[in-house]
Order: structure tokens, then sequence, then C-alpha cells
């Protein structure tokens, strides 16, 4: 473990918990797109799929069963909560997710480390998510205000994985061992999706203004 | 295993 992942880990925690306290709280999920979420949840369900047979610590095992906890319990509210479920903006929320899934697995089967189960899934669940924000950032687009939570919300899990190839280049410095090279270009692809986001971001923050992206 | 040590992040 080193500073890098784990403040990249803590930057993922605090992006689910500001989602989970916008939704929990003002029971509302406004510009939040359920393509996404139901996206980051096959993310978690694929990568994580030894979470009970390979014990790597108690801190892998908890941060495993908050995202998983998490990202379910997000899809639920947006689905079957009779008040948030009022609030999902399902005209706007249209970018097709599971066209998106299956590019992942046709490429997850050609490149990938091993050509095992295991492998190819956690290979799926990386292609995944580097592609699993594109939903919502199409409908950041669509919607007119973006209101703060949901502003940082995005911000934070961007700002996540780029924390990640911090940690996978102080890997590559200090351990033998290092990451695979798929695994920096899906995080490289997935911070690089967020560029433009970040760019707006900034920009609202310090002319602060509202944050708003061109259509 | 090795996938183990491969993917021990999150």
């Amino acid at each position: 473990m080193n500073i890098f992942r784990l403040a990249g880990d803590m930057t993922h925690l605090f992006s689910v918990l500001v989602l989970l306290l916008k939704i929990h709280t003002i029971k509302s999920c406004a510009g939040i797109s359920l393509k996404t979420q139901e996206l980051y949840a096959i993310v978690f369900a694929t990568r994580y799929l030894d979470i009970f047979t390979n014990y790597i610590s108690l801190y892998n095992t908890i941060m495993k069963l908050i995202f998983l906890g998490s990202s379910f319990s997000i899809v639920w509210y947006m689905r079957r909560h009779k008040i948030v479920r009022r609030s999902y903006d399902k005209d706007q929320d249209t970018f097709r997710h599971y066209f998106l899934m299956l590019p992942c697995l046709i490429l997850a089967l050609i490149i990938n480390e091993k050509f095992t189960f295991r492998e190819v899934m956690w290979t799926f669940s990386l292609y995944l998510e580097a592609v699993a924000i594109l939903p919502q950032l199409v409908l950041l687009q669509r919607t007119r205000n973006i209101d703060n939570l949901t502003g940082q919300y995005v911000f934070l899990l961007g700002a996540y994985r780029a924390f990640y190839i911090l940690n996978w280049i102080y890997r590559y410095f200090t351990e033998e061992h290092f990451v695979h090279w798929i695994t920096w270009i899906s995080g490289l692809v997935q911070t690089l999706l967020y560029a433009d986001f970040f760019y707006y971001y900034f920009q609202s923050w310090k002319n602060n203004v509202k944050l708003e992206l061109p259509a | 295993d090795d996938f183990d040590d491969d993917h021990d992040e999150l």
C-alpha cells in the first residue's frame, strides 16, 4: 500500500459517499445517470468475484464490500425507491450502455493477461470501468444546471483513477512487480475521458460560477 | 496463486 493508492481509494470512497449522501438525505437523484450506476455495479461484481475465495487483507475486503454494497444500493434507490425514482431523468439518460458492455467483453476475450474466467472477468471490469462514466458525462451535458453534489461526485470519481496512475508509477519504481500494461492503458483512457469535465469543473471553481458543460 | 498478487488492488 502506498500514499497514492490510499488517496485513490479514499477519493473513490468519498465519491460514493457523496452520491449516497445526496440520494439518501435529499431523496433526489437529479442529474445522476442510472446507466453509469448500473455499469459500475457490474464493474464491481465482475472485479470482486473472488471476494470470498481469496483474502488479501481486511482493508481490501472491507473496501470491496463497501463498493459492492453502495453501487447496488444506489441502483436499487434509483430504480425502486418511491421518492428517489421520481427525480430520475430517464428521458435524458438515454445512453445505450449495454452497447458498451459487448465491445468490452469481446476485447477482454481477445486482450487479456491470461485466458481464464477470473482473468477475463477482471479485464472486462477494467475496460468497462474506463467507459462507465460516459452516460453520466452525456447526461451532464444535457442537464443545464448541475448541482454541487453531482459535480463533486463526478470530480472525485475521476480523481481517484488519476491517483491510481500515480500509484502505478510509484509501484513501477519501487517494486519489481508492477501492474500489467492493460491496467495502465484502461486507467489512462478512463482518466482522459474526464479531461474536459476537469477543465470546466476547474473553470467554474476558479471563476466561482455554476458548473456548466457545453452541449 | 498469481491471480491474487497480480490483482491486489481495488
